[in-house]
């Protein structure tokens, strides 16, 4: 374990034992450190602090710092599990390992529902929905008329709110996913299937 | 067409979406 000295721990703020992070994620120890690899460039790319900022962020993702985005912005949010305004390392592996292909399926629509559910009410609500679908039609400057965002708007609440309330709660959103799984694609990232291009980020202990 | 679909298939066709970008240098 030379890659995980003391020396690191005091640079990288948060920074936990990759066995331990290991024992609670589905990633082996390897993976954890080729994640600690790729945590390391993106969280020096902007300030070399050991943390990931939502500049850092967005710059990993969409290779632009500058631009700002919703859906960016919301992803950010849910990785900063401790609510501190930057990632640390153990945030990164644990909110990570939800996209991992072997792990639990209830994790993956639980963090989607989280996605949704922009004000972190319990409820994804008809006007989260409707803000994303123009967040979406703005980013890829295609043009839909107010009256269809609400036809399409109808439609999903019509299949995903069961009860008609004007807001979809987990149960609802539960039953709609296993419904529509395709819903879920977005939450498994093959980058992180063993054995794939993620251990180009091997960190060779010497 | 788009209003074939419901709102999260569009959604999350977005390319914001695409954590993949993450580990693409």
């Amino acid at each position: 374990m030379g890659c995980f000295s003391s020396k690191a721990r005091r640079q990288f703020p948060g920074h936990e034992d990759p066995v331990s992070l290991a024992s609670q994620t589905a990633f082996t120890v390897s993976e954890v450190e080729a994640l600690f690899e790729l945590y390391k460039s993106i969280s020096s790319s902007v300030i070399d602090d050991g943390l990931i900022n939502k500049e850092e962020f967005q710059l990993a993702i969409f290779k632009n710092r500058k631009k700002e985005n919703l859906f960016a912005n919301r992803i950010f949010d849910l990785f900063d599990v401790k609510r501190k305004g930057v990632i640390d390392f153990s945030d990164f592996v644990r909110s990570l390992n939800v996209f991992h292909p072997n792990a639990q399926l209830e994790d993956k629509i639980d963090f989607s529902f989280k996605l949704y559910d922009l004000d972190s009410t319990g409820f994804i609500e008809r006007q989260e929905v409707k803000q994303m679908l123009i967040a979406l039609l703005c980013e890829s400057e295609m043009k839909l008329a107010d009256e269809t965002i609400e036809l399409i708007l109808d439609k999903t609440f019509l299949e995903a709110d069961v009860n008609q309330d004007g807001k979809i709660d987990k149960y609802e959103w539960n039953n709609f996913v296993s419904k529509n799984p395709s819903l879920l694609k977005i939450m498994t990232l093959p980058y992180l299937r063993y054995g794939t291009s993620l251990f180009y980020f091997i960190y060779r202990c010497d | 067409k788009p209003v074939s679909m419901n709102a999260f298939e569009l959604i999350s066709r977005s390319k914001s979406f695409n954590l993949e970008n993450l580990f693409e240098k």
